[in-house]
């Protein structure tokens, strides 16, 4: 990927680990749509030798030799799809490769941000150009081909998260996800219990079905859940109306320009003869009302490039696509086949009015190419799927957030940036976007951190990761989240945007173990048929005689939720809610002070931390202290946040609080 | 539809497993014939889950659940891209 490094700091001289000083061993393994492995984001060139304990393997198909498309990079190739062809019939191999090769594009991206090799001059289309990079320059890809064209099948899943455990891998990457369900029932959230007891972090994608509360996926404790964030860098691309007004829109448009002076707009909903012409589905426009014209069209059931593709084949001169309410003001780019910009909500509604009004109405598309610096960034994107946990309210999620709009990575040789069949262009990269791509961010940095601290288990590179994430720009704002416009809560962020140069040296570190999260399936009621389950059945009970909670578990956030007093009478009441931690000192002697903030509306959140003061006489030593949430009673579906910081001077060691009432 | 197959993953208590068995892939296709003389097994599960995937009716699902050893039968479901 291109500019994240940056964004994300990794792209300083004294990078995390100094590139001569290890041959990487760590391997993460990407569950997605497979590999096109002729980009150059898999060269291998400076890697060492493939990790003796590397069990996996690349495997032979009609179009997948191993002997050229495998080396020290992509040391693994497999794919699953028994599942699948079980329930959608045999795969059609005129249209889907029955091999580890990509066919979508999907799985090209996320395995080459997370690990990609350098690969100077990268663009799509002129766009995004720099030296493309994944965040763990040096770790080995292994990939895992799960998803089809009619998608990802749970039986597929587990068995290739069985498979990249057995084979050895390090990390594994999860950019997909189902409905939030109980955690027993949810292959994911078993696979990857068994893998994080295997000493495997599994990161997954939260989800794209934000704004709204409690849309997320891949919920369980132990899996790292990675909501989506902006970076600095932005596509615009301007509406130039006849009136002389003009609006920003972003576009990855590259090909014949419009002319400078406007032409003739029409919006789609006067051009059509349908009843959702306004939508530019095909076979909805009446091409003598459209052609030479520039077409407003607005979002909703299908893509945004086919809506493009339409405008085109009708014979319209480009496009204005327009947000909804759905999506506000959140703009994300497309390489579109005709002179095309997205805009926001609020301009396409100007937009339409004046379509709808002038006698002649005009526009034009001026081209901005690449911005960097973009500011304020990141901001939490409007599609990022929100909390509460809907499985679990007490556990907070997302955990952190990452780079997940407009992102350029590797692609597929097999189809063009849009995906569209009448794309006939190839590139080597392409800009997309979501919580697919914030999700190997984090895989490959999680990664970074394992090439550093080797023995660190899973929860704690995650804590590590969460506990330095920044929820505020540099002048102290908070981080905005696109959907409101307001600063972003830990629902839509969790512990904040991840901050790699931090992370490697997090001062403290919340450790969980497996028999921590048994303990968490206790306190949530699990019976031993359903624990075993989960735990591949390791004859563990809950004790009768133990008081377990999920406020127990060695969770880096906090999500505390109270009880609304039900009656009148204690309407006056407050209520006490007390978490139990336990932290490990990673570095070197320290004293650290606490110091707890809460914005609540409508009522006032007190905090007291015991011990306040925590004294590290050495590394590896672990402290404990509880927290005690003291609140009035407050309306069900209220809600507040605030952080819990320990701090030596030198390592702030962050904690996101939410609160809720129901 | 009481007839048509569909993909399950069969969660199996591998404590259990009968002495008679030494390998549990054995007893796992022990269990699924048990139950249907054509069900296919699609895969066994050893790393981060002890049990297999097969094509079963929904009836044969239900005759699975009550075997011994059985923790689970979960249907085989959809999950998208992000």
């Amino acid at each position: 990927t291109t500019r994240t490094p940056e964004f994300l700091g990794l792209d300083v001289a004294d990078e995390l680990v100094p590139e001569s000083s290890t041959t990487s061993d760590v391997v993460v393994g990407v569950l997605d749509t497979g590999v096109w492995p002729e980009r150059n984001s898999f060269d291998d060139t400076g890697l060492g030798p493939i990790p003796a304990v590397w069990k996996g393997e690349c495997v032979a198909a009609k179009d997948f030799d191993p002997a050229k498309s495998c080396n020290r990079k992509l040391i693994g190739a497999r794919f699953f799809s028994k599942g699948y062809e079980s329930s959608m019939g045999p795969i059609d191999e005129s249209h889907e490769s029955k091999s580890p090769r990509d066919a979508d594009g999907h799985g090209t991206h996320t395995s080459t941000t997370a690990a990609g090799s350098a690969v100077s001059d990268a663009s799509l289309l002129g766009y995004a150009t720099g030296t493309a990079r994944g965040m763990a320059l040096r770790a080995r890809i292994a990939v895992y081909k799960v998803c089809w064209t009619g998608g990802c099948f749970s039986s597929d899943i587990l068995a290739a998260m069985d498979a990249a455990v057995n084979d050895g891998c390090h990390i594994l990457s999860l950019s997909l996800g189902g409905g939030a369900t109980d955690y027993y029932r949810d292959s994911v959230a078993i696979g990857a219990f068994n893998a994080m007891e295997s000493g495997v972090l599994v990161s997954c994608s939260a989800g794209n079905a934000g704004p709204g509360a409690a849309t997320l996926s891949n919920l369980a404790p132990w899996i790292t859940t990675v909501g989506a964030g902006t970076i600095d860098r932005d596509f615009p691309a301007y509406v130039v109306l006849g009136n002389g007004k003009n609006y920003t829109g972003v576009s990855l448009y590259s090909g014949k320009l419009l002319s400078s002076t406007p032409i003739p707009l029409i919006y789609a909903g006067n051009a059509t003869n349908s009843s959702n012409g306004n939508l530019c589905m095909p076979g909805t426009l009446v091409p003598e009302k459209v052609a030479g014209k520039v077409v407003l069209c607005e979002r909703g059931i299908n893509a945004r490039v086919q809506k493009g593709m339409v405008v085109k084949d009708a014979g319209g001169a480009g496009m204005v696509l327009a947000n909804t309410a759905t999506n506000s003001e959140e703009l994300v780019a497309d390489a579109h086949l005709l002179p095309a910009t997205l805009i926001g909500e609020k301009a396409g509604n100007v937009i339409k009015a004046y379509a709808l009004s002038d006698p002649n109405p005009t526009a034009t598309i001026i081209f901005g190419g690449t911005k960097v610096g973009v500011r304020p960034s990141p901001v939490v994107a409007a599609f990022s799927s929100r909390g509460p946990n809907a499985v679990t309210p007490e556990i907070l999620k997302p955990d952190l957030i990452a780079p997940g709009v407009n992102i350029l990575a590797g692609w597929t040789g097999a189809i063009g940036p849009t995906g569209l069949t009448t794309d006939s262009r190839r590139v080597e990269f392409n800009i997309i976007s979501g919580t697919s791509m914030s999700c190997p961010h984090v895989s490959g940095l999680a990664a970074l951190l394992k090439e550093e601290h080797p023995d660190w288990s899973p929860a704690a590179i995650k804590s590590a990761l969460m506990t330095t994430a920044y929820v505020t720009y540099p002048g102290g704002d908070g981080i905005l989240d696109i959907a409101t416009g307001q600063a972003a809560t830990p629902f839509d962020f969790g512990a904040g945007h991840a901050d790699p140069k931090s992370a490697v040296d997090p001062g403290l570190i919340y450790d969980l173990t497996p028999e921590d999260y048994l303990e968490f399936l206790c306190a949530i009621d699990y019976t031993s048929l359903q624990i075993a389950a989960i735990s591949k059945d390791r004859n563990y009970s809950c004790d009768a005689r133990k008081n377990y909670s999920v406020s127990k578990l060695n969770y880096p956030s906090f999500s505390v939720a109270f009880a609304t007093a039900s009656g009148s009478a204690d309407k006056g009441a407050t209520a006490t809610v007390v978490h139990e931690r336990t932290v490990t000192n990673v570095g070197p002697p320290a004293t650290y002070k606490s110091t707890a903030t809460a914005k609540v509306d409508g009522g006032e959140v007190q905090i007291s931390v015991e011990p306040a003061v925590l004294n590290f006489t050495e590394t590896g030593e672990k402290k404990s202290y509880t927290v005690k949430f003291t609140a009035p009673s407050l309306p069900s579906g209220s809600s507040g946040s605030g952080r819990l910081e320990w701090s030596d001077g030198k390592h702030t060691v962050a904690s996101a609080l939410a609160f809720t009432w129901t | 539809a009481a007839t048509r197959r569909a993909s399950y993953i069969v969660h199996m208590a591998k404590t259990q497993m009968p002495a008679r068995f030494t390998e549990h892939s054995h007893w796992y296709d022990a269990s699924l014939r048990s139950i249907s003389d054509s069900a296919d097994m699609l895969y066994t599960y050893d790393t981060v889950a002890h049990g297999f995937a097969a094509r079963l009716t929904p009836a044969e699902a239900r005759n699975l659940a009550r075997r011994p050893g059985v923790l689970s039968v979960l249907p085989d479901t959809t999950y998208h891209l992000h």
